[in-house]
């Protein structure tokens, strides 16, 4: 494991960013929670954002719902706030295959096989 | 373990899989090795099920494609450069399998080396999953977890994954069964430079 308390280990991250965002909670605005929107909704558990209005650096409820299902995904404390961990789990090097499809969690054994979705 | 939303997998009478490298040009891992590595990989499956796999022959279509691509590459998924994704793979029968070609892949031992080196052979195992059905699981630990830490190499199935994969493909009666790790020093994790845990 790397240490904690060092800096981040020099070879880029697409996501390392989000590391600024550890805190944040409901009814924050801050610069990058867009990007972290897109990375949810890359993985499933946003709807995608539609043309005409992109995501927004609110931390709204959508948000906040989405990172509690993600939090029981990983094992996480369901609190829907950007904790510690829950950053460190989201800036981990992952396979592309989205966890929640089509607003089923695949990760959750009890509906992952009666409803239908998109292969990917 | 998981499955796919309506559970697809390959069907009763496709049991035995080729695959087949298609695009390796993006990568420095000579050919050998490659064969080698997806070999090992889909080994661990086949060990466990009543699934063969068989690399095709040059130019035979095959029932699974491997490659690497940069950026993107015209599935609707383009990768990210090196680390956030790595890889991803189709459900079945579709078949495809596609790596980060700028991710800092190693083989074998190497994997502990490097700093943000990604085992191939891990990734490899964990891709091949999806292709057989499996979805993400949320044992952590499980092959089909969905992160790997950098310079950690896990390859061997765990019970989460073999209950999984064979309750979609019934048992290899050969099957030996998961092999025990130890809780303080496993061979499956040996982690030098975790960019996540950083």
């Amino acid at each position: 494991h790397f240490p904690a308390g060092l800096p981040e280990p020099p070879f880029p991250n697409p996501w390392s960013a989000f590391q600024n965002l550890s805190g944040c909670h409901m009814g924050d605005e801050r610069d990058g929670l867009a990007r972290l929107k897109g990375y949810l909704s890359h993985f499933g558990y946003l709807p995608s954002a539609p043309s005409s209005s992109p995501f927004t650096d609110a931390f709204d409820a959508d948000l906040e719902a989405a990172i509690a299902t993600y939090q029981r995904n990983f094992g996480l404390e369901a609190t829907g706030a950007l904790d510690p961990s829950t950053v460190t789990q989201m800036v981990a090097p992952r396979c592309g295959v989205a966890d929640v499809i089509n607003g089923t969690s695949t990760m959750d054994r009890n509906s992952s096989s009666s409803a239908h979705g998109r292969h990917l | 373990y998981t499955y796919f939303p309506g559970g697809p997998m390959w069907p009763p009478f496709r049991r035995d899989l080729t695959y087949a490298l298609t695009a390796t040009s993006a990568t420095s891992i000579d050919r050998a090795t490659l064969s080698a590595v997806f070999a090992r990989a889909f080994a661990r499956w086949s060990d466990a099920t009543t699934l063969r796999f068989a690399e095709a022959a040059p130019g035979a279509d095959a029932d699974i494609t491997i490659g690497f691509y940069a950026g993107d590459h015209g599935d609707g998924e383009g990768f990210d450069g090196p680390l956030g994704t790595l890889a991803h793979a189709f459900s079945p029968t579709d078949g495809r399998f596609h790596l980060d070609a700028a991710e800092a892949w190693t083989v074998g031992d190497s994997a502990s080396s490097s700093s943000g080196a990604v085992d191939l052979e891990s990734v490899a195992v964990h891709e091949i999953g999806h292709l057989l059905g499996l979805g993400h699981s949320s044992v952590q630990g499980s092959i089909m977890y969905p992160t790997i830490r950098t310079g950690t190499r896990k390859v061997e199935l765990e019970t989460d994954d073999v209950q999984g994969i064979q309750s979609l493909y019934g048992t290899n009666p050969d099957f030996k069964g998961v092999a025990p790790t130890s809780p303080s020093t496993s061979s499956r994790e040996t982690d030098s430079s975790a960019a996540a845990d950083s």
